[in-house]
């Protein structure tokens, strides 16, 4: 940037003179390369294809995506509502937001996946595990102010039983179309439990298409209902860490 | 804590801010949208080590013992490190397309001293 558009930023030194810029070009390495490790990264993820905006905006919306404020850091609103510093944060947590995947190999159209990631593969604790799923009502199916009660059943793969599938069924009440959640916590923790990364599930809603209910998968055409997992987990050894000083 | 202003070679925090997208990394950071790497820098002369304010630790107190008895070792500098870290979330996709938040303890330098 010019300075004369930010004339306060700090690290504009960078386009200035040729000594300083030999300086700041190794802080900012370092600078880089201290990022990368505290996210036990080696190297910067190589984004080929960016997921698509509208998905991820959903996302984040549905979640509490929190504040930026204006030193750079994130507020977290806590669940009862109200904001939290992170200067409270003591311990070291994820929040992982794995977005559906789908391939030939799943043989019904009720499939889907998700691959959830561990930088660092490190051991973590799961502590909450949701699945979130858009249910669409098609329009003229139900009289106004009316609401239909389904039962979604989501039925989860047990990593290492290949044909083992354990399921959480939920009652959902619809007035109109919107987001879902499903309890996944205890498949997600048998899952890293294993040391896999893969989540296997079926959906299956069986009067869900008489009354005119699409429960959105994955759809190129409809990205920002594409269905996601939420896993909050913590290093599950965080009491005993040894810190090298 | 002293904020480095130029005007003095004591030890301070100097500011040093990088913007995500200057340096191309805002394809993969969502938020926040830059990082304080403050660091700590200048000299830490003996009548700084130990005054309140500064880096409390053994090390600290073993010198000052020494100090005390007038035993002073003269090669025992002390130096100047960061006292306060406060943490910072990151929201970012990693190599498989996954959002990650993590929550990182002591990643931004508040305030530096001697110790």
């Amino acid at each position: 940037e010019p300075p004369s558009i930010s004339p306060s930023c700090a690290s504009c030194g960078l386009s200035q003179t040729d000594g300083d810029t030999r300086v700041d070009v190794g802080l900012l390495e370092a600078v880089k390369r201290h990022i990368l490790s505290r996210l036990q990264m080696r190297d910067r993820p190589n984004i080929t294809h960016p997921i698509p905006k509208a998905a991820m905006v959903t996302a984040l919306k549905k979640l509490h995506a929190g504040k930026v404020r204006e030193d750079g850091r994130l507020e977290i609103p806590n669940l009862d509502g109200h904001a939290a510093s992170m200067n409270e944060v003591e311990e070291e947590t994820s929040e992982i937001i794995s977005f559906a995947e789908t391939d030939e190999s799943l043989t019904s159209k009720t499939s889907l996946f998700f691959v959830i990631s561990n930088e660092g593969n490190q051991k973590l604790y799961v502590s909450q595990a949701s699945l979130w799923m858009y249910f669409k009502l098609l329009p003229n199916v139900l009289e106004k102010g009316s609401r239909r009660k389904v039962t979604v059943k989501v039925y989860a793969q047990e990593p290492g039983f290949g044909s083992k599938w354990n399921l959480v069924e939920k009652r959902v009440d619809l007035k109109r179309s919107g987001w879902h959640t499903f309890p996944l916590t205890h498949a997600v923790q048998m899952v890293f439990a294993k040391g896999d990364r893969r989540q296997n599930l079926d959906v299956r809603c069986e009067v869900c298409e008489k009354l005119g209910i699409v429960p959105v998968l994955v759809n190129t055409a409809d990205e920002s209902h594409r269905p996601f997992l939420v896993v909050q987990a913590r290093a599950a050894d965080n009491k005993h860490r040894i810190r090298k000083r | 804590g002293l904020e480095c202003d130029g005007s003095s070679s004591l030890c301070c925090r100097q500011q040093f801010y990088i913007d995500f997208r200057l340096i191309g990394w805002n394809d993969w950071i969502i938020a926040p949208s830059g990082y304080f790497g403050n660091y700590c820098e200048g000299n830490c002369p003996a009548y700084m080590a130990g005054v309140p304010g500064s880096a409390s630790s053994f090390h600290t107190a073993v010198v000052n013992q020494y100090r005390m008895r007038g035993m002073s070792p003269g090669s025992m500098n002390s130096c100047c490190i960061p006292t306060k870290l406060s943490p910072m979330s990151m929201l970012y996709f990693n190599d498989e397309y996954n959002i990650v938040k993590r929550d990182v303890p002591n990643m931004i330098v508040e305030e530096c001293g001697c110790a």
